[in-house]
């Protein structure tokens, strides 16, 4: 009896400790970032506070996909008629969802949350821009866009991370146009020049963030053939804007599906990057991908190609096509 | 969830955007 009242004296000592060392660090964390605002509101460029290897290794070690998928099993769950209101009523008003622009706006309608993430909008309410040849592929804010320069993508502004880690090495062309060109590792930049085929051309880049309260579908950004599908298996950590502020490579840690090809101009990529609460990622015309599984080796990807012996255009897709969908779990 | 365009253009291709702006599907990002 002793022996586990000292213990458990041992373990009431430590918790005032744990507390008051954690409660500093936020502290300081707090103040060095009210020291950022004010600096900024004076108009001193503050650097981002980047998180360090031992931050995000921590972040890492959280379990989100299994957080994930126990929330996609949560909303698989069929919610009882006079439930389906309330609930949903609820993450409306959480997330400022307008049903006014869901093809189907009663509530009831939709058996559980994961179908009414998946709700689908009314035609009318999205017209597809004709005038210009690249339109946004969904609904969602703008964290950054621009010219890549040195092999170097900027998830928001003065956070990057490397072109190659994102997209993998460059060996889809074989599918494309049956050449490889190895890329020269101690010049990074030469990855970027594979990737632009023709002369004069330029890579550019847009990061279309996805908030919860948004339709989660996306569509073809422009008239493209797809010829080659990407899957990295990887964390679900949260790519709202202030994580992607935080932790940079952030797009490189997490799955995604990177589907690449060409358009009038050369090479095209999208790649759906999913997050803790959006893990699963469908791509409408590819039956065979399957994200966030149980298991998957670190570090790894795996390619397939749309193209074959009876189709070596790969899959046409129009600008506006539906293309695929985030969902939840 | 975040989706990533990365694609080549002419030299001339233009974003008509700015960073932190809403934008919704079928909007325009840029032309040439």
């Amino acid at each position: 009896f002793n022996a586990a009242s000292l213990g458990l004296q041992a373990r009431i000592k430590i918790f005032p400790l744990l507390f008051a060392s954690g409660g500093g660090y936020v502290g300081y964390d707090q103040y060095c970032r009210y020291k950022d605002r004010e600096l900024t509101k004076i108009g001193i460029e503050v650097p981002p506070r980047i998180a360090n290897a031992t931050q995000v290794a921590l972040y890492k070690s959280i379990p989100t996909r299994l957080l994930s998928r126990a929330w996609g099993r949560l909303n698989q769950v069929e919610l009882p008629t006079w439930l389906r209101k309330p609930v949903y009523s609820l993450y409306i008003w959480t997330f400022g969802v307008n049903m006014q622009e869901a093809a189907v706006e009663d509530l009831i309608h939709y058996r559980n949350l994961g179908e009414f993430f998946r709700r689908k909008l009314k035609p009318a309410v999205r017209p597809v821009c004709d005038s210009h040849c690249v339109i946004s592929p969904a609904d969602g804010k703008i964290l950054h866009f621009g010219r890549v320069r040195n092999c170097e993508v900027e998830q928001v502004k003065g956070v990057t991370y490397s072109l190659e880690t994102f997209l993998g090495p460059h060996t889809w062309a074989e599918a494309i146009n049956n050449t490889v060109k190895p890329s020269n590792k101690d010049d990074p930049s030469s990855f970027q020049d594979l990737l632009v085929t023709k002369e004069g051309n330029e890579l550019f880049h847009c990061v279309v963030y996805l908030a919860p309260g948004d339709y989660h579908c996306f569509h073809s950004p422009t008239d493209w053939r797809v010829a080659h599908r990407r899957h990295f298996p990887g964390s679900l950590m949260s790519v709202n804007p202030g994580v992607a502020r935080w932790i940079k490579e952030l797009f490189c840690h997490n799955e995604r599906v990177v589907l690449s090809g060409e358009w009038a101009h050369g090479f095209f990529s999208l790649t759906a990057v999913g997050a803790t609460n959006v893990g699963s990622i469908r791509i409408y015309f590819d039956k065979e991908l399957r994200t966030n599984a149980p298991r998957y080796s670190k570090g790894s990807y795996n390619d397939f190609s749309y193209l074959s012996n009876n189709n070596q255009e790969g899959v046409s897709m129009r600008k506006g096509e539906h293309l695929g969908e985030f969902n939840l779990g | 969830s975040t989706i990533v365009l990365l694609f080549e253009a002419p030299r001339d291709f233009t974003f008509n955007l700015k960073a932190g702006q809403k934008i919704r599907f079928g909007e325009p990002l840029g032309t040439m």
